[in-house]
């Protein structure tokens, strides 16, 4: 497994706040949780509008689902497990070199 | 044998030293590759110069690929560029042209200390690997820590922070060689382009503030071209505009410092995609996203050619 398998699980998710509200929520909900942003690439850049990427631990994501539910912020899941993505793509590489 | 290199997968950076070596040693009438310092963790910082060496006093463009470890594609990038250019040489005018009117500095891999940690253990990884002496978190954001407004808005000075600007600019010793190589040959270089991902996005000074450049014609026009002749590959749309209102404001930048060390012509380019992927931008997809930021690119060297 690549990476001993850290990933498994892990989201990527995607949130365009519509709202200075859901900004400010956005940054506080972070200020108390560890998430991999990539992108923006701080909460400091969190705009209306404007997409926020996160990578969130398996760990994590629950709690992230459910708090952004509760604060009707709408979120898209763009990578549901980022291992297996991780794993699709070496197996492309390697059918690839067996053909 | 002839050397057989995929260049349409990711490489560790052994492999990509490994590969450029071998480019060195295979075409040694255009390429030239020499070390401008070592990084933290004591690793040569490799640079390739490319260009017909008959000609001197010419001048010179300068491109680096993975500032931020993670951006795989900076550096397949940055291989396929050097790829392009040594093999089209003979058959391709325009690429003979530019070869022999400009030089092509290219670090393949700028950040080679993170780069290395993202193949090994972090994927995600972004910032260099220096150590920081009060906390345990490690590594400074390379695009931070030019002496440029540094650590101002955008940046942080927090250590565990992914945007910490570094305890002072150009901490990280593979920004002070790349700043020291810049400054020695400020009198050549016309055009610096850093390679990052992902946005799909085409960006000029100033990155730290709201205003326009001096110049803002003359980039413009080549940013336009650039975004154009992208786009003419494969359809491809990327946005283009100053980084402070296209993507977001942020201090301590490679191209604002290039552009304030006297480089007219300073971009950044956030290559594929636009989030469906994100920094796991599949292998299959490394063949069209280097052919149409090669024709941006070389719009941009054909620019360098002309008075603006």
């Amino acid at each position: 497994k690549l990476y001993s398998n850290r990933y498994e699980g892990d989201q990527v998710l995607r949130i365009i706040p519509s709202s200075h509200v859901e900004i400010q929520l956005l940054k506080q909900l972070f200020q108390n949780m560890t998430v991999d942003f990539w992108q923006p690439s701080s909460t400091s850049f969190i705009h209306m509008g404007s997409s926020v990427d996160i990578h969130v631990g398996r760990n994590s994501t629950g709690r992230l689902k459910a708090h952004l539910q509760q604060t009707h912020i709408h979120y898209e899941v763009l990578i549901p497990n980022l291992q297996k993505e991780m794993e699709k793509q070496a197996g492309y590489r390697s059918s690839r070199k067996r053909r | 044998s002839e050397f057989q290199y995929d260049y349409e997968v990711y490489h560790p950076l052994e492999e990509i030293q490994s590969w450029m070596f071998e480019m060195n040693r295979t075409h040694p009438h255009l390429v030239d590759m020499f070390s401008i310092g070592r990084s933290y963790e004591g690793r040569p910082l490799y640079v390739l110069k490319l260009g017909n060496r008959k000609r001197l006093h010419k001048k010179a463009m300068w491109i680096d690929c993975g500032v931020h470890a993670r951006e795989w594609i900076g550096p397949a990038f940055c291989q396929w560029f050097v790829r392009e250019a040594v093999n089209s040489y003979l058959h391709d005018s325009s690429m003979r042209r530019l070869m022999n009117q400009l030089n092509f500095y290219i670090m393949p891999v700028f950040n080679v200390d993170g780069y290395h940690y993202s193949w090994k253990t972090d994927r995600f990884w972004r910032k260099t690997r220096s150590k920081n002496a009060k906390y345990h978190c490690r590594g400074v954001d390379a695009n931070r820590n030019w002496k440029v407004k540094w650590c101002d808005e955008g940046a942080s000075l927090h250590p565990c922070d992914d945007t910490y600007c570094g305890p002072f600019p150009e901490s990280e010793p593979e920004v002070k060689a790349v700043a020291r190589f810049l400054r020695k040959h400020r009198k050549h270089v016309k055009a610096y382009i850093s390679i990052h991902a992902y946005a799909q996005m085409l960006l000029y000074p100033y990155s730290y503030k709201y205003a326009t450049i001096p110049n803002f014609d003359c980039v413009e026009t080549a940013a336009q071209n650039a975004v154009r002749a992208l786009y003419s590959a494969y359809g491809v749309r990327y946005r283009y505009g100053p980084a402070s209102t296209t993507l977001y404001v942020s201090s301590g930048s490679s191209i604002d410092w290039a552009y304030k060390n006297g480089i007219p012509y300073a971009f950044a380019f956030e290559l594929r995609d636009t989030g469906y992927y994100g920094f796991l931008l599949p292998e299959a997809l490394i063949g069209p996203t280097c052919m149409e930021t090669m024709r941006a690119v070389r719009a941009i060297a054909s620019g360098l050619l002309k008075k603006c």
